[in-house]
């Protein structure tokens, strides 16, 4: 553990903890994509299989759990519990589109084919692409709630941090995943442009818009 | 080395 990999995960979980507490407080997802909370509940689901037979910290199974229990949670409350809220005209990205490829990708690159592992590379591979959905989602929408934007500032910089982890393992302890790091520097390449969004407009208190 | 990914990452 590093401090880079420890402020990563707290992002990931501040983001996870925001969107709960966005959607429970304002008792609406408006704005918020299911499709995507859909992939990001599977993305947990594939990488954290070994959650019940491999342990390797109790860090490690806390943050699974929370991260499980939380996506499954707010799948809850956007397909039931609110799904008078749930923006569905607007959240209409094709998910099969995004599953295909990675099964396939999956099959092609991976560390080896044991079905452990080839869970873990399809949900690295999910996970990279898992927010297309919700930033689609908001350029058809235009706009998003500001709550919604530190939503996705937080889960945009949680894999911006891994990255600076991977560099400091790098040079720390010569490890490095080329799996891992090659869909982490896509998955933070797709929120460049709301990062910039977010840095020019949200944090200078204007609303979150994309120009017309 | 490359050859395994580390488990203990989340």
């Amino acid at each position: 553990m590093n401090i880079f990999r420890l402020l990563g995960d707290i992002c990931h979980l501040v983001a996870i903890i925001v969107l709960l507490l966005k959607i429970w407080k304002t008792r609406s997802c408006a704005g918020i994509s299911g499709k995507s909370q859909i992939l990001f509940a599977l993305v947990y689901t594939t990488r954290y299989v070994d959650l019940f037979f491999t342990y390797v910290s109790l860090y490690n199974s806390v943050m699974k759990v929370i991260f499980l229990a939380s996506s499954y949670a707010t799948l809850y409350l956007i397909y039931v519990k609110f799904k008078a809220t749930y923006d569905f005209n607007h959240d209409t990205f094709r998910i099969e589109f995004l599953l295909i490829p990675c099964v396939i990708l999956s099959l092609l690159i991976t560390h080896d084919y044991s079905p452990v592992e080839l869970l873990w590379t399809f949900s690295i591979y999910l996970e990279a692409v898992a927010i297309l959905p919700q930033l689609f989602m908001v350029s058809k929408t235009g706009e998003a709630e500001t709550i919604t934007s530190h939503y996705l500032f937080a889960l945009g910089a949680y894999r911006a941090l891994y990255i600076v982890n991977w560099i400091y393992r790098y040079y720390t302890e010569s490890f490095i995943d080329g799996i891992a790091v090659v869909a982490g520097i896509i998955q933070t390449i797709l929120y460049a442009d709301f990062f910039y969004l977010y840095i020019t407009k949200v944090l200078k208190g204007k609303d979150f818009k994309l120009p017309a | 080395h490359d050859h395994d990914h580390d488990h203990d990452e989340l």
